[in-house]
């Protein structure tokens, strides 16, 4: 795991994060349980949990689906290339590509359609961002910067449980039965 | 586009999928330093906008195959644990042309994953033999 440079992260102190959606996308509410349940595998290992408000403007982390160039510098490129991108603590800031084929829920990997992007994987990953995590080297953890079409991978693993609880410690509830990676078995590797 | 399920998806569309915003870049596999490639500017601004090409204007770049654009496929290879060859070879293209998260690997020169844990220096000596420093973890 790693950190952005600085290590930023929400207050010391901060038990809970609100979210809202842009109020102009209007979407439904399986989509919205979709990143329910993304903001839930962090909840699961860590001390933050995290509430939906219906108020976007005071929200701390804001999310919503955008085309191109959408005012932060960082314009979305069509179908694939970049899903998403989300921004260190304490920004907030969650952006989807609009233009990806996004599979709500079901197996993705049953997809007919060779572009389809599992949303609640992509949610998992850029959650961590907005929490203080960069990206990883290892290959299974949902911070790996890489996602295939059609592959749904929403389960942390041991690489990004460790980043997270470094950064705000451990859920009191939290058993550690998350699967290790191979880099976690592999007692060869130096770091 | 939303889809509830993969089973909403008509048929008619996945039979009419449009290719990958990186898909063009597979031409460049095979790619070694030295050379010039027509088009080889756009993916020095690809390593540029994940952290791998720095200090340079994207406006400036050409479609040389040079030691900067050596150096980004180096440190990239070496994050996505990948064999270190410096060269575009196939396995290394296959990554490139993932979809993948906007946010850079490396930020500011400083971080992270893999190559962000090395010292590892571009000049020709050191190519084959980066040398390793343990991190606390």
């Amino acid at each position: 795991y790693s950190f952005f440079p600085g290590e930023p992260r929400w207050p010391a102190g901060t038990k809970s994060l609100t979210y809202a959606f842009d109020p102009n996308e209007n979407l439904d509410e399986t989509t919205k349980q979709v990143f329910a349940n993304a903001f839930n595998q962090w909840s699961k290992v860590t001390t933050i949990t995290f509430s939906e408000t219906t108020s976007f403007s005071t929200a701390d982390i804001k999310i919503g689906f955008y085309s191109g160039d959408h005012g932060d510098g960082e314009a979305f490129d069509g179908v694939l290339g970049t899903l998403a991108h989300a921004f260190s603590p304490t920004d907030g800031r969650f952006h989807l590509d609009k233009a990806e084929d996004w599979v709500v829920s079901g197996d993705v990997t049953e997809s007919t359609l060779s572009n389809a992007v599992d949303l609640e994987s992509v949610a998992v990953h850029e959650i961590g961002h907005l929490l203080g995590l960069g990206h990883s080297s290892v290959e299974e953890a949902i911070m790996y910067p890489t996602i295939s079409s059609k592959t749904r991978k929403v389960e942390l693993v041991n690489d990004d449980i460790d980043g997270i609880q470094q950064l705000y410690g451990s859920n009191p509830n939290f058993t550690g039965t998350s699967a290790t990676t191979s880099r976690d078995r592999d007692s060869s590797y130096g770091f | 586009r939303f889809f509830p399920n993969p089973s909403s998806i008509p048929t008619w569309m996945s039979n009419n999928a449009p290719p990958g915003a990186w898909d063009a870049y597979r031409n460049f596999t095979g790619c070694s330093p030295g050379k010039t490639y027509d088009g080889l500017s756009k993916l020095k601004n690809y390593f540029q906008r994940f952290g791998y090409i720095t200090n340079a204007p994207p406006s400036n770049f050409t479609d040389d195959f040079d030691d900067a654009l050596e150096s980004a496929v180096r440190a990239y290879q070496q994050n996505f644990n990948l064999n270190v060859t410096g060269e575009l070879d196939n396995a290394t293209m296959n990554y490139i042309v993932k979809p993948r998260c906007g946010v850079a690997d490396i930020i500011n020169g400083t971080t992270s994953m893999n190559s962000g844990k090395f010292n590892f220096n571009n000049t020709s000596e050191n190519k084959e033999n980066p040398k390793f420093h343990t991190v606390a973890h």
